[in-house]
């Protein structure tokens, strides 16, 4: 079986707000519930 | 095989000896045509597993190379589409769900971890106590087993699984590639209702109350709108940042834990069950079926986070082909179809309270995948 997310997330806008989503993982890695997919940072 | 063929060899000659001393030719002569037959069949199908062994093995070291497969449907795909895929499906449900005697329980299950790869340390309960091999696949797991990422400002897995794809939609049509060669649209995927907003965008409202392929009653709107009308997205003041469109792919293999966990804080407003075909979604399904995830029966989930709009697809497969919901327990999938020619619209349902939906938060149990 197969899960597909689809989501919004924040991205750098014009360079004047840091908050962009990163994805924390590549492909072909395993991962399990709870660990983190992405990241964002607010600064 | 050679072990067989040699046994079979050795008997042949000694019922030729006897043939020759008097014995009845032609009873010794039929069942040399028994065992033929068998070493036949046998070889065959050593043939085929040999040969699939090689193909896998050729996929490995491409994928080892970095070479990506390309899309290439071949003549299985198109005889895969001609057999009843659901109700075989259904019987490999009714198969698995037959209560296995308790003293052997603990020996199918380690079997089963055996071939798949599962741990068996992390389930909840003692083998002995899963009455079947279905109840033994849905296994809940022990307290702590799953941490969930403390981390308020990240987003995480929602099973356990093998990265597949991931990405960032950038400009106008979100399409996921299912294989290098061949992609979908994800409006197929979520159903052409969603409320996907199809670009990213520097304020929600302005995406949510105008989505492109939605039908543009007022009353839908307002309630959507309603519901993105958390404090975040009325922020008048434009120093939010913008959002993109990301999408992430996470294939679960048979032996992998099968439930499904929030991935964020979210509401789910609205429930969509597409009961489309169950084709295999492995490795090779993904290579040579078009439309693969498109097609699949499965169920979408969708509604708002903090961070703008959340959907999640479970798409199920032929040894999966039931999707359950904890938030709406009575809910099925996989049912025998009463209409020759299904539907492709989608079976709908909005959770109450209208507007607000389901409250959930990050890492609480939401669905599970099951056998049959």
């Amino acid at each position: 079986s197969t899960v597909v997310m689809v989501f919004q997330a924040p991205v750098k806008k014009n360079g004047d707000s840091l908050s962009e989503f990163k994805f924390s993982v590549k492909c072909g890695d395993r991962i399990r519930v709870g660990e983190a997919l992405g990241r964002w940072r607010e600064q | 095989t050679s072990f067989i063929i040699k046994k079979l060899q050795g008997q042949a000659a000694t019922q030729a000896r006897a043939s020759f001393n008097g014995g009845s030719g032609s009873s010794q002569g039929d069942s040399f045509l028994v065992p033929g037959a068998t070493v036949a069949t046998l070889l065959m199908l050593g043939v085929l597993h040999a040969r699939r062994m090689y193909d896998e093995k050729k996929v490995e070291e491409a994928q080892e190379k970095g070479i990506e497969c390309e899309f290439q449907p071949d003549l299985k795909a198109t005889f895969l589409r001609l057999l009843p895929l659901r109700s075989i499906s259904r019987c490999w449900g009714y198969l698995t769900s037959v209560e296995i005697p308790v003293r052997l329980r603990p020996h199918i299950y380690r079997a089963w971890a055996r071939a798949f790869h599962s741990n068996l340390e992390e389930a909840a309960l003692p083998l002995e106590e899963y009455a079947s091999l279905r109840e033994f696949f849905v296994r809940s797991l022990k307290e702590g087993c799953r941490p969930v990422d403390p981390d308020p400002q990240c987003l995480v897995s929602p099973v356990d699984g093998t990265i597949l794809r991931f990405g960032e939609f950038k400009g106008p049509g979100a399409m996921i590639e299912q294989v290098k060669g061949f992609s979908y649209s994800v409006s197929s995927l979520l159903g052409a209702s969603s409320f996907l907003p199809m670009v990213a965008e520097g304020h929600m409202e302005e995406d949510v109350d105008e989505p492109e392929n939605i039908s543009t009653n007022k009353s839908k709107k307002s309630w959507w709108r309603i519901s993105m009308a958390s404090p975040k997205v009325w922020d008048p003041v434009s120093s939010r940042p913008m959002r993109g469109l990301f999408y992430c792919v996470i294939y679960l293999k048979p032996g992998d834990y099968h439930r499904i966990h929030s991935p964020v804080d979210w509401n789910i407003l609205v429930r969509r069950h597409f009961s489309g075909n169950l084709f295999p979604v492995n490795e090779r399904a993904t290579r040579t079926i078009r439309n693969l995830y498109v097609e699949n029966e499965r169920v979408v989930l969708e509604g708002p986070w903090r961070e703008g709009f959340m959907a999640i697809a479970a798409i199920g497969a032929t040894n999966i082909g039931s999707i359950e919901l904890f938030i709406e327990p009575e809910f099925r999938t996989n049912q025998p179809r009463k209409r020759l020619l299904h539907s492709k619209t989608p079976e709908k349902r909005v959770y109450d309270p209208e507007g607000v939906g389901m409250k959930l938060k990050k890492g609480d149990e939401v669905a599970a995948f099951n056998m049959g």
